[in-house]
């Protein structure tokens, strides 16, 4: 999955 | 979005502003360590380089703004302004014990071998254990003023409150991080100790010290 790769938590 | 990640991020502000207001208010940093407040620092900055590539929300880049300045108001603080009255004997962590290792593992375990990816992977890594110097610092001295016992509390409880956030995340989008999961639960693990102290001493209208 490459959806970790965009961080979206802080 | 959800509860516990929101709780989380304002439980980490309240924390950050905790901290900042102390040092502010006493004009002092005393019993604070510098090294954690430095590392913290070295955290945002590695970890919040995707202002620059990515946008995720208006909430995500301001977020992102106001930990970034507040560290480096923090540590301006500790190091410049009230230069005094940093207790920098007791503050004897050293610090590359960390950032070596977690440098060298950054390289070794990621999602992605390209720079902008080690550089977040190193910031998670690194957060789990910035806190270290804090601790030490505590159990040198063997005391802690209560104010920063609550700091100390609400960053202990983000990092806790991001791990059902991720259970959550994992049961209704299918979202998981291992780097981040990991690393989140080796950060949690470090307070549980001072959440014990935390609760059967400060909570209960005494100052956290430890046995001699």
């Amino acid at each position: 999955s490459q959806k970790v790769f965009k961080h979206d938590e802080l | 979005m959800n509860i516990f990640r929101l709780t989380g991020d304002l439980s980490h502000l309240a924390a950050i502003i905790i901290l900042l207001l102390k040092i502010w208010k006493t004009r002092s940093c005393a019993g604070i360590s510098g090294k954690s407040q430095l590392l913290f620092a070295l955290v945002f900055t590695t970890r919040y380089l995707d202002l620059f590539t990515s946008f995720i929300s208006l909430y995500n880049t301001s977020m992102k703004l106001i930990y970034v300045a507040c560290s480096y108001a923090t540590v301006y603080l500790i190091y410049m302004k009230f230069k005094a009255t940093y207790d920098g004997n007791h503050d004897t962590f050293r610090v590359e014990f960390l950032v070596v290792p977690v440098g060298g593992l950054s390289f070794l375990v990621n999602h992605d071998f390209s720079p902008l990816e080690i550089l977040w992977t190193f910031s998670i890594y690194l957060e789990s254990v910035a806190i270290l110097p804090q601790l030490f610092m505590i159990s040198k001295t063997g005391e802690a003023e209560t104010i920063t016992t609550h700091y100390l509390f609400f960053l202990g409880l983000y990092r806790a409150l991001y791990l059902i956030n991720w259970i959550w995340r994992y049961y209704f989008e299918g979202f998981f991080d291992l780097i981040a999961v990991v690393a989140g639960v080796v950060q949690t693990i470090l307070y549980c100790d001072f959440f014990y102290l935390y609760v059967t001493k400060v909570l209960k209208g005494k100052k956290l010290s430890l046995p001699a």
